[in-house]
């Protein structure tokens, strides 16, 4: 399920478990998924949608669930 | 709002990177 997907791919940034997902994880991804760090900064800050440098699994869902039915839909 | 203009800018990027992760995940044995 989509809700399944979303958690595994929190996993796969947070490799840690701790929860919400930095910066510096997302960092990490480079060299792990074809994005330059600048990409992948984007990525974090259109995600991060209050801002506060913190991913949480719900701005994380929101996002994915964004990117899903957006690509439905057009 | 800016915020939601940069989303709109990065949609293509945010497609990209899930795109990837998906593919990481079904791409590796």
């Amino acid at each position: 399920t989509i809700q399944e997907k979303t958690h595994e791919f929190f996993q796969m940034c947070d490799i840690e478990s701790k929860g919400f997902i930095t910066r510096r994880d997302m960092q990490r991804l480079n060299g792990e998924i074809p994005l330059s760090a600048d990409e992948l900064e984007n990525v974090f800050d259109t995600l991060d949608s209050d801002g506060n440098g913190y991913l949480t699994l719900d701005e994380f869902s929101s996002g994915f669930s964004e990117f899903l039915f957006g690509r439905r839909v057009s | 709002d800016p915020n939601m203009k940069a989303g709109a800018a990065n949609e293509g990027v945010l497609a990209n990177f899930f795109n990837s992760l998906l593919s990481k995940k079904t791409g590796s044995p």
